[in-house]
């Protein structure tokens, strides 16, 4: 299973969460404008946290994340 | 199995609910509005809550949480 | 496998009812208003029964649960 | 594999058939008009029976339980 | 894999048959009009049969038995 | 896998075939007009061989065996 | 995986064909006009040929057997 | 896996071409007019031709063999 | 997964690539006018090559080889 | 799983992350114009970055990256 | 999984990428003008590059490469 993120403006930063009995940010990963992050869940990896204007495309469906 | 939750609102919740004979909150995750959370179940994860307003997307279809 | 439910209105009770020879409740998750759950089948839990007004989703469609 | 059923009247039962050789009942729930229960197939469940007006929902369609 | 059958009068017979070398009935079920049954194949039944006027619904498409 | 029989007329016989190196007959089930089988492929069973007028449903299509 | 052949006339021979380093016939199954078999690919037969007029069906679509 | 061949004249070829280190004919059966073969890939088979004109039905497609 | 090369012209040549750390051709099978090959990928072909014009069926499509 | 990007300027670059508990890049591929990669996800990748502009193309959709 | 390349032009490449922590090319194939190239992914091969003008098909679409 694998997410697609797209930056919609500078500065967009994609967290992975810890699995396991812990939640917290094991990296972070800042995109500029345009750049495009593929990233699958992992044994690392349970959830990810999207911040900033994005489109965030997933098997389920599309959205656009930032305030509006 | 993961679910895609966009917050609408700021303060929105989203708690991961123990997996196994007791059934607790190991874990809640605020999100600003606009912020997106993508969460897998895990081993330790076998049901998410939701609380303000949010939409919730899953491979079944979408709701708004939220009061009205 | 899970299910989604979404409260439509306040004191919605989700039961999980336990897998093996004996069914019963083994845990009750109340939800207020607009509130959502997404709770997967388990080793513990076989059986799900929802108390009061809300949207039951699964994979084979959507029913309003409550009295008329 | 899971069902869902919705009672549309007071007093529906959901009957568990036991799995195995023999075949008799290990469960039966009661639903109140709108109650809804999911339930899975299970190492001791191998047929479920309705009595009383419900909708029954399966993947391959569904139907109204009860005498017309 | 399951099917399930609606009875549209009462007297209608579900049997099970045994799997293995011998076929023989190993149980009948029977229904009221209006009652349902939702049954798996198993390891003890690899054929079931439908005496009397219902509903058999299965992934592949439904048959109403029964005399005309 | 399984199919399912419906008889159209009294006297239908669905035989089922031995799998392995031989092949006979190890059962014959016979089916009164409007009465239905499903039955599986099995351990036992590699080939399904139906006399008389009956609905043939499988998951490829449907025929109507039997003399025109 | 499984075929359906339905006999048009008398006399439909249906050839089980060995798996395996050889390839002979291990069976011929003889079907008169309208009769069916259902038949399975198997651990003795990896391929199947049908002599005479019949309806092949299979998951990739459907012949009709036969000299024209 | 397997393939559906129908000879649409007299002579058609299917040829076995065998698995491993070295490619060459184990076996090929002859097909008159209107004869079906419907034959796996297996242990022994890892690549079909076929010669002469025929019906040749895949999951992908169908072709027609055979000269213009 | 297989392929499908129907040979539009006489001289169509496949090629099977070595599966492993080397890449070189260890069977070249030629095709003449009308002539079908279908090849599974396999332990010893993990790439396939075709000169000639010819139809190139897939799971994703076709193509027609040869110069134009 | 695997992802399409093809340049559609001169100096995109594509970046493999690592797997595991560290997250950096441990390849970076540059693509002229009209140049195409296909890259899967793998034990040493699990998370692929573009920059640049480029189609972008994968099973739930294409986005074309690159500032706008 | 695999990928079907066909040359618009001669002197197409095609780049076998090694899997594992290194990155580098471990084959190229050179097309000329009509000829196909069908290419798994493998325990050697986890990205494909491709060089020069040509039809690039996968499960998820097509492009044509090389310079506009
Ligand atoms: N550490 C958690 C992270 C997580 C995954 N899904 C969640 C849903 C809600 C809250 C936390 C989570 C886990 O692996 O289970
Ligand atoms: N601890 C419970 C949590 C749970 C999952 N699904 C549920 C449905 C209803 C109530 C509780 C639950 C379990 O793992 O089974
Ligand atoms: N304890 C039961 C719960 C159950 C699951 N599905 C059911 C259907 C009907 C009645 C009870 C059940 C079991 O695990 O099997
Ligand atoms: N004890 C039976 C219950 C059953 C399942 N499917 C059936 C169909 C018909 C009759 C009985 C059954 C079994 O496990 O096999
Ligand atoms: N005892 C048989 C029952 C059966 C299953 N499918 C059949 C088809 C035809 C006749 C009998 C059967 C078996 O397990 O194989
Ligand atoms: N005994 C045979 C029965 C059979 C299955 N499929 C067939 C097709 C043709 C002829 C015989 C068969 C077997 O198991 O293989
Ligand atoms: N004995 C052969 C039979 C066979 C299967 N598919 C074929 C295709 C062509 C020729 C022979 C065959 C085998 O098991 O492989
Ligand atoms: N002996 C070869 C046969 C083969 C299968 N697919 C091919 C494609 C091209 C050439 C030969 C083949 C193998 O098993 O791999
Ligand atoms: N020997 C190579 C053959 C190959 C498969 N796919 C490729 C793609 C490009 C270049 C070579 C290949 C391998 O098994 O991996
Ligand atoms: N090293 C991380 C890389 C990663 C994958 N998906 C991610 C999502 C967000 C942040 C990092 C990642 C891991 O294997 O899990
Ligand atoms: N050696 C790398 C090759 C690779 C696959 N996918 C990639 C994506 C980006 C960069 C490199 C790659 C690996 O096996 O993982």
């Amino acid at each position: 299973e694998y997410i697609m993120v797209q930056a919609l403006e500078d500065g967009v930063t994609i967290f992975g969460l810890t699995r396991g009995v812990d939640t917290k940010f094991h990296h972070s990963e800042k995109l500029d404008q345009g750049e495009v992050l593929v990233a699958q869940f992992t044994q690392h990896t349970s959830a990810i946290k999207i911040r900033g204007k994005a489109r965030v495309i997933t098997k389920m469906g599309e959205v656009t994340s930032g305030r509006e």
